[in-house]
C-alpha cells in the first residue's frame, strides 16, 4: 500500500516531510479555533473557513512564527543598561506570494501571571531594525520606534499589532531586519542594589517568549466573501 | 400486483464506505499536532434504476438510469458524495512554524447517485 505521500504533502502546500525537532508549544487560541471548526464539522454546522471569527479577520491559513532572534549584552554598567535588549527575528518565507496578510501579531510573554512575587514595574521600547546588524556594535542602530509603553510586571502577554510592518516585510524580505526591543525596570537607576537588579533581568530573560501569529486569506481557496453575499 | 424488484443486496448499492487513515501508521504524528488522523470516506455501488428515487438520487440520476435501461450502452447513475465537509489541521513545519489551515470539503458524510 504504496502511500502517494508527495501529492499528499503538496495538498497540504509542503514541500517535503517536516522533521520538527521538538514541538513548539501551541497557544490557546490556536487550539480554540481548531476546536471550534472540528466541533462546528462534526454537528454539520458549515462555518466560512475563509473568516476566523475568534479573530474577527478574513483568512484562512493561521501561522505562528516563533522569535529566532538573540539577546544583546550591553557593555556599560548594569545601572545604565537596560535590563534586556533582544533583537527579535520572524522569518516569513512560508507565506506563500498569493497569499494575502490579514493579520500579524506579535506576542510578548514576560512570564506566569504570579502575583505572589510582584517585580517592579517595566518600561518596554520597541523599535524597527533598518540596518543590518554589525557584530562590534553591541546594540543594532534603532530605526522608527513604534511602541514606548510602561506595565507592572508580571503581566502575562502583551499584543501588538504589526500588520503595515509585516506587509511591507512580505513584500519587501530584504527589510525584514527584525525588531529591537528593550525593557528597562522603571527607576532603575536610582536602584541602590544591584543583585536585584540583576535577578530581576535575569528572571526577565528566561521568563520572556516572542512570537509573531500570523493570518493569511488565500484567494485560490477563498473566493471573495461579497460574491458570496451576491 | 407489484413487480418483484431484483434482488440486489443491500451491500452491493452506492453508499458511503467508511475507512480512517490514522497519522500514526504514516509516520505524520511527529509533525501534526492535531487531529490524530482523517477520515478518508469514500462513496461506491451500484444505482439502479429500480432505486435511484430511494438512493438520494438526483432526478439526473433518475433519467441517466431510465436511459440505462432503454440503452444498456449508456452508462449507470454513478454513486458520489451529496454532503461533505471540512477539516482543520494543526500542523508544524520545517521552520518550527505552528500552522492551521482548514481544507473544504475534505470529508464525504452522504453518498447517492448522481
Amino acid at each position: 500500500f504504496q502511500f502517494q505521500e508527495h501529492a499528499f504533502l503538496q495538498f497540504l502546500g509542503l514541500d517535503k516531510v517536516p522533521s520538527p525537532q521538538k514541538f513548539q508549544p501551541v497557544p490557546y487560541i490556536l487550539k480554540k479555533i481548531f476546536h471550534d471548526q472540528e466541533t462546528a464539522a462534526t454537528i454539520g454546522i458549515s462555518r466560512d473557513l475563509c473568516y476566523v471569527k475568534e479573530l474577527g479577520v478574513q483568512g484562512n491559513i493561521l501561522r505562528l512564527l516563533p522569535d529566532q532572534g538573540f539577546f544583546l549584552y550591553s557593555k556599560n554598567l548594569p545601572q545604565a543598561s537596560p535590563c534586556l535588549q533582544k533583537l527579535l527575528y520572524f522569518n516569513l518565507s512560508a507565506v506563500k506570494d498569493e497569499e494575502r496578510l490579514t493579520m500579524a501579531q506579535l506576542g510578548l510573554d514576560l512570564g506566569p501571571n504570579t502575583y505572589y512575587r510582584l517585580g517592579p514595574d517595566l518600561e518596554l521600547v520597541l523599535s524597527l531594525v533598518q540596518e543590518p546588524h554589525v557584530w562590534d556594535r553591541s546594540i543594532p542602530k534603532p530605526g522608527k520606534m513604534f511602541v514606548l509603553q510602561s506595565v507592572p510586571w508580571p503581566q502575562g502577554v502583551l499584543h501588538f499589532n504589526l500588520l503595515e510592518v509585516a506587509k511591507d516585510w512580505s513584500n519587501n524580505p530584504q527589510k525584514n531586519l527584525g525588531l529591537f526591543l528593550e525593557i528597562l525596570v522603571k527607576g532603575q537607576r536610582d536602584s541602590g542594589v544591584n543583585f536585584q537588579l540583576e535577578d530581576t533581568c535575569a528572571r526577565l530573560r528566561c521568563s520572556l517568549h516572542a512570537s509573531l501569529l500570523v493570518v493569511t486569506l488565500n484567494p485560490k481557496q477563498c473566493h471573495s466573501s461579497s460574491r458570496k453575499r451576491r | 400486483a407489484a413487480i418483484p424488484a431484483p434482488k440486489v443486496s443491500c451491500k452491493n448499492l452506492c453508499h458511503r464506505h467508511q475507512l480512517f487513515i490514522n497519522f500514526r501508521d504514516l509516520g505524520w504524528h511527529k509533525w501534526i499536532i492535531a487531529p490524530k488522523g482523517f477520515m478518508a470516506n469514500y462513496c461506491h455501488g451500484d444505482c439502479p434504476f429500480s432505486l435511484t428515487t430511494s438512493l438520494n438520487g438526483s432526478n439526473y440520476a433518475f433519467m441517466q438510469a431510465l436511459m440505462h435501461v432503454v440503452d444498456p450502452a449508456i452508462p449507470q447513475a454513478v454513486c458520489i458524495p451529496t454532503k461533505l465537509s471540512p477539516i482543520s489541521m494543526l500542523y508544524q513545519d520545517n521552520d518550527d512554524n505552528v500552522i492551521l489551515r482548514h481544507y473544504e470539503d475534505m470529508v464525504v458524510d452522504e453518498c447517492g447517485c448522481g
